[in-house]
C-alpha cells in the first residue's frame, strides 16, 4: 500500500517524464527530479521503491522505461468512465473538458434536475434527468462521477451515485459528503480554499 | 503558528456552527461536533485552543461565541480582492461565482490574452488585457489570484500576478507553477485528482 504523500509525488513524476519524453532526454537522476519538482530524492527514490525494481543506470532513470513503470503500476492506461451531475456554470465547463478525455476519463453522461438545460445545451454528451442518475450509472458502469450541484444538493446526489454502484466521487461543492460501501470522495472546494488563504494572510498581517 | 490540518478543520467548524446557528441552536459540545464532522473531539478541543480561551460551558460550547471567536481569530470577515485570469469555460464559471462574493472574496478584475473575450463576456466584473495584469494588480490593490489559463500559459501568468503584488494564488491548471516574492500557492487539480481515485480503483482491482 503506497501512503498518499507517495502516490501525489509519483504523479507528478509522472507528469515530469512524460514532458521530459516529448523533449527527447533520454535519462534523468533522482537529484534532477527534485530539483525540478521540489522534492528530496530520498523520497524520489523510496517512492518509486514502492513499485518493485525498475534498474537505475549508474546514477539514472532512463525516462521511457520509468515513465511506463509508474504508468503500469499505477493503472494510469486504465480507461476510466466518468459522468457529470449539475449542468450549470461550472459542470457545463466540465462537460467539455478536452484534458479529461484525453487522459483516459471519458465523460460519458451529463445529469441534471432542470429539464430544461438538458434540451439547451450543445454537447457530445448524452443527458439525462437527475432521477435517472442510480439507473444510468448501473447500466453504463460509470466508475467516476463528479458532483457539480448546489450545495443543498450535494449529499442527495452522492447517494444516487452510490446506488448505482459509483466508484470514486468528486465533489466541488462546499459542503462535506458521507461515503457509503466503501466509495472514496476527493473534495475540491475552491471557497474552502480561499478561506485557507485568507486565513494564512491574516496570521501574517498580525501585529 | 497554527498547522494546516487543525486550521482545515477550524474552518469545517466555523461553517457548521453557521449552520448551527440558522437552525437556532445555542450551545453544542465537542463530542457532539466531532461526531457531525467526524472528527475526534479531542482533536477538536486541541484546535480550538490554538485561538486562545473561548469559555467552555459545562461541557459545550455557546455556539454564537465559539463561531465569533473563530471568525474574528482567523480574520474570516476580512474581505479579500480577487481576479481571474483566463476566461474561458471555466474562468467566466468563476467569474459569476455568487459564493465568492458573499463570503467575503470580490472578483474585482478579470483578464485574457484573446480581445475578443473582453467585448464578448457579459458581467459585472471589470475585463482588462493579460498584458495589463501587472499595472492593474497594483493599482487595485488585488491579493488573490485565481489562474484559469491552459497550462502552458501558468507560470507566466503567476508571474505577472507576482509582479503586481498579489498574495496568494490559486491554480487550476495541471502543471506546477514556482512561487516567488513569498507568495502562497494552492492547486486545485482535477485531473490530478481524478488519476489519484483512478489509482486507488486500481489497487483495489488487483488480484
Ligand atoms: N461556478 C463556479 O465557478 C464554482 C466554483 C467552485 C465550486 N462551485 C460549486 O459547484 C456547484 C455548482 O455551482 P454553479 O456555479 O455551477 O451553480 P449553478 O447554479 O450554475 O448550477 C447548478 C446546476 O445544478 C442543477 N441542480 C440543482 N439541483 C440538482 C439536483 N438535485 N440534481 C441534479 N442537478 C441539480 C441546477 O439545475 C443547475 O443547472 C456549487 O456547489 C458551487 O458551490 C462552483
Ligand atoms: N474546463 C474545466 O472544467 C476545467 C476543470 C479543471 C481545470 N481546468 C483547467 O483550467 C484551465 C482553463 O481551462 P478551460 O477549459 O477554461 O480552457 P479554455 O480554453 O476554455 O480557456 C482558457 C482561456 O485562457 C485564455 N488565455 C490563454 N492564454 C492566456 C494568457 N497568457 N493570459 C491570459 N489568458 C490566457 C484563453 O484566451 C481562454 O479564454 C486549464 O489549465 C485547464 O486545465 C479546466
Amino acid at each position: 500500500k503506497i501512503p498518499n504523500p507517495s502516490l501525489t509525488r509519483l504523479l507528478a513524476i509522472y507528469h515530469l517524464l512524460e514532458q521530459l519524453e516529448r523533449e527527447n532526454v533520454k535519462s534523468v537522476s533522482s537529484s534532477e527530479l527534485g530539483k525540478i519538482l521540489g522534492f528530496k530524492p530520498d523520497s524520489i527514490r523510496k517512492d518509486v521503491s514502492y513499485l518493485g525494481e525498475v534498474g537505475n543506470f549508474g546514477g539514472g532513470y532512463e525516462v521511457l522505461k520509468l515513465k511506463d513503470h509508474i504508468c503500469g503500476n499505477l493503472g494510469l492506461d486504465r480507461k476510466r468512465r466518468t459522468c457529470v451531475v449539475g449542468l450549470g456554470r461550472l459542470g457545463t465547463a466540465i462537460l467539455n473538458y478536452d484534458d479529461l478525455n484525453e487522459n483516459g476519463f471519458s465523460v460519458i453522461a451529463g445529469f441534471d434536475s432542470n429539464i430544461n438545460k438538458l434540451e439547451t445545451i450543445t454537447t457530445p454528451v448524452e443527458l439525462f434527468p437527475a432521477h435517472e442518475i442510480t439507473e444510468v450509472v448501473k447500466k453504463k458502469g460509470i466508475e467516476i462521477g463528479l458532483i457539480a450541484v448546489p450545495a443543498r444538493a450535494a449529499q442527495e446526489t452522492a447517494d444516487r451515485l452510490i446506488d448505482g454502484g459509483i466508484r470514486g466521487i468528486i465533489n466541488f461543492s462546499p459542503v462535506a459528503i458521507k461515503a457509503k460501501n466503501n466509495v472514496m470522495i476527493r473534495n475540491l472546494d475552491l471557497l474552502g480554499e480561499c478561506m485557507i488563504l485568507s486565513t494564512l494572510l491574516a496570521f501574517r498581517e498580525k501585529p
